[in-house]
């Protein structure tokens, strides 16, 4: 689940 | 991992704070409606959901204090279930179509299409029916979504000795918070007494019809990824192998 947690560890804009 | 001031009033607008935009196609839907037009079009968007729901996750209050694996488990176990929630919000006054986004709409005729869709086109628009009877609001809505994010590895996780051990008790608080807010939005409508909890039961029983349609859709999807009739983009096609993955 590379993509999920790549989107999941990124801080909000 | 709710901070205690949190009202059910509060809880429910930062839930309706974290819906996600509206999500176009953003290309006309490639014609003729083929098998693999359809799919095509169908998972591209799917994929392109997928990005904003893991954004909106991470909005529902209490979400991200959740260990890592915990998040990751919780989406993948109900992003179809989710998925198909908004596909039926979206489509609630349009009967007999199923509106994916403003701009790709499918009546059962044209789902008829790709082979195998129609018990599932058939299953949602049912389920959407229900919905319109039931007249669900928005903010009804919302909290449901909440609680199928919630609920989703309820029944998976106790059988699982790495989960960390407060984290199922941790999910119940933020379970019932929920649970409490959408109380709190049915007692809005100034029913009865007794009709606000039939109507609280009646939204959960809507549930399982969606964890249903969930199950028959994710095995569609495996079958047209099987016999290669849609290419997957990379976060569908992650989701879609960890599901098949947890279930089998």
């Amino acid at each position: 689940h590379t993509k999920l947690l790549q989107l999941l560890t990124t801080k909000p804009e | 991992p709710l901070p205690p001031a949190l009202t059910p009033e509060h809880l429910i607008s930062r839930i309706m704070e974290a819906e996600p935009p509206e999500i176009y196609l953003m290309k006309d839907m490639n014609r003729p409606l083929t098998e693999a037009n359809v799919m095509m079009s169908l998972t591209n968007l799917a994929d392109k959901e997928l990005v904003h729901m893991i954004s909106w996750a991470k909005k529902i209050p209490g979400f991200v204090e959740f260990g890592l694996l915990e998040q990751v488990h919780l989406l993948e176990c109900c992003w179809l279930e989710v998925l198909m929630m908004g596909l039926m919000w979206r489509s609630v006054d349009h009967p007999g179509k199923l509106i994916f986004s403003p701009d790709l709409s499918l009546s059962r005729e044209e789902g008829n299409c790709v082979q195998g869709f129609s018990e599932i086109f058939d299953m949602l628009i049912a389920a959407t029916s229900r919905v319109r009877e039931l007249k669900l609001q928005r903010e009804e809505y919302v909290c449901l979504k909440a609680m199928i994010l919630l609920n989703s590895n309820m029944c998976l996780i106790s059988s699982e000795g790495s989960e960390e051990p407060q984290s199922r008790s941790k999910l119940l608080r933020l379970l019932d918070a929920v649970t409490d807010a959408l109380v709190w939005a049915i007692a809005k409508s100034g029913l009865p007494y007794r009709q606000q909890y039939t109507r609280l039961a009646h939204l959960l029983m809507l549930l399982s019809h969606v964890r249903h349609v969930s199950n028959k859709g994710m095995d569609h999807l495996h079958c047209m990824k099987m016999k290669n009739i849609v290419p997957l983009y990379d976060l569908l096609l992650e989701m879609l192998d960890a599901h098949i993955m947890h279930s089998s």
